[in-house]
């Protein structure tokens, strides 16, 4: 319930993202220490965590929308789906109604915001920046270089490597009534939680076992702890029955609550989550246009280019400024065709990528962008207003022959039928005088003295009448 | 693995549970 800060920037440290080191080995280094603090051994965990950016996730409660529904959860029940390979506990929530407290982003979504309020923030931008301390609201919700993952805490434990608890106790609660509970929150012995970067950008994730007032270390003690380890900003997360450590999907630390017998000590239903994992891809559905292999982007098709698979690329000529480049490769404007959009039309073709044959008359080209039929030039165009007519003659002159032709035929045909039926019935009627009517019988005359065989023979016979 | 549902009872809190005044 400190004062609420809406626009403006406020105290923070910005470090940028370390160079990006391709294949980096396993994305967490987790140790595990047990150091005495004045004469008290305490146990905890301490995690360095290579690529934030694609490695790091803030986590609602039981998995997105959990601050909505006011969710509380155990870590590992928040963990284990999201695959995270170190878990712990988050930010500060409000015991009786599991509400969220401070701001929360989870990988890249806005859960809540917090309204300007000023405790110790710790989130990454889309670049992969850093970010530790006090925000206003309008830093929170910058749009330009969103923060991509963002939680709240109680107290900046360390600002650019000097311990800045005392600064922190001024910002974070300026009412005297609450100072002894904050002075003693500050002071007191507790399991306590923290996460913060290294010089090498490294994210670094702190735990210690402990229980309020009997085990565990103050924030002071944890800051000295952490300065040692070349912790360079880091702000304190909750602690006391809280504060849980998971490997692997599994508690790997003494949490103080008792469970309901008291004999035993069970893990708190908490509520957000901070979690390494294996290398998500930025973002992680590889813009649509790819899969995340590795926390590598592998786009699938061949013009998708780029760490987010959201560049298109269609190769130095970028389609030759006569095309637009697509995930298909280069369409083409009208008159332009080939892979590059580098090619004009050929002849008889027009329109984007010259998909369509022109409709003009004679077989002529048209213009290859709008396909308007112009009488070209190009010889290879046929004249035919000249050819067709020749052709239209040659055409006409065969037709017209061949009729003549046929006609002169079938008139041929008719006079020689006819002439052919008069001398048959010439003939017949010649014959049917001889065959009618009496017979005037002309012996054949003698040729060259004699009588023809046959009229020898026909004198002897009495006369035949049938005689041709 | 199921270790049960905790009491909360070891609590840590920066500020006091009672709201001492509303948010300014």
């Amino acid at each position: 319930d400190c004062a609420r800060v809406r626009a403006g920037s406020r105290e923070q440290e910005s470090w940028p993202p370390p160079p990006a080191t391709p294949g980096a080995s396993h994305p967490a280094a987790v140790r595990t220490f047990v150091s005495h603090f004045e004469g008290r051994a305490v146990a905890g965990h301490l995690t360095r965590v290579a690529a934030p950016l694609r490695t790091f996730s803030v986590l609602e409660p039981g998995g997105p929308g959990g601050c909505a529904q006011r969710r509380r959860a155990t870590v590992e029940d928040t963990a284990v789906p999201a695959g995270c390979l170190v878990a712990q506990n988050g930010g500060f929530f409000r015991m009786n109604t599991g509400e969220c407290l401070g701001n929360v982003v989870s990988d890249g979504r806005l859960v809540s915001s917090s309204g300007g309020l000023q405790n110790a923030q710790f989130g990454i931008r889309r670049d992969g920046t850093l970010v530790t301390g006090y925000l206003s609201e309008e830093e929170v919700l910058d749009s330009v270089n969103p923060f991509v993952q963002l939680l709240s805490g109680v107290v900046w434990l360390i600002r650019n490597g000097s311990i800045y608890i005392n600064e922190s106790q001024v910002t974070e609660c300026d009412e005297t009534q609450e100072t002894g509970s904050f002075s003693k929150f500050v002071n007191v012995i507790s399991a306590r939680t923290a996460v913060g970067h290294d010089r090498k950008g490294q994210l670094v994730l702190f735990h210690a076992d402990g229980q309020t007032e009997q085990r565990g270390i103050n924030l002071w003690e944890m800051a000295e702890f952490l300065l040692k380890q070349d912790v360079v900003n880091a702000i304190n997360l909750d602690g006391g029955g809280s504060a849980t450590f998971v490997l692997n999907g599994t508690l790997a630390s003494y949490p103080s609550d008792h469970c309901q017998d008291n004999m035993w000590r069970c893990p708190r239903r908490v509520s957000t989550v901070v979690c390494v994992h294996e290398p998500h891809c930025q973002p992680p559905n590889c813009s649509g246009h790819g899969t995340c292999v590795d926390g590598h982007c592998e786009c699938t098709s061949h013009f998708w280019r780029g760490a987010a698979c959201s560049e298109l690329d269609c190769g130095p000529s970028n389609c030759s400024q006569h095309g637009l480049c697509t995930e298909t490769g280069c369409h083409c404007d009208a008159g332009w065709t080939g892979s590059n959009c580098s090619e004009e039309c050929p002849l008889g073709w027009y329109g984007p990528g010259c998909q369509r044959p022109c409709q003009c008359e004679h077989q002529c080209p048209c213009d290859p962008q709008t396909g308007n039929c112009s009488i070209s030039q190009v010889k290879q165009c046929l004249r035919p207003t000249e050819a067709t007519p020749r052709a239209g003659e040659m055409a006409f002159f065969t037709r017209t022959t061949w009729l003549a032709l046929t006609l002169i035929l079938v008139f041929l045909l008719l006079i020689s039928i006819v002439v052919n039926v008069n001398l048959l019935l010439g003939s017949k009627t010649e014959r049917n005088r001889h065959l009618d009517g009496d017979y005037v019988y002309h012996p054949l005359q003698e040729m060259n003295g004699e009588l023809l065989v046959a009229e020898k023979e026909q004198t002897e016979d009495t006369c035949n009448p049938f005689k041709d | 693995l199921s270790s049960g549902v905790s009491r909360d009872d070891d609590l840590l809190l920066p500020y006091p549970l009672a709201r001492t005044r509303p948010s300014r």
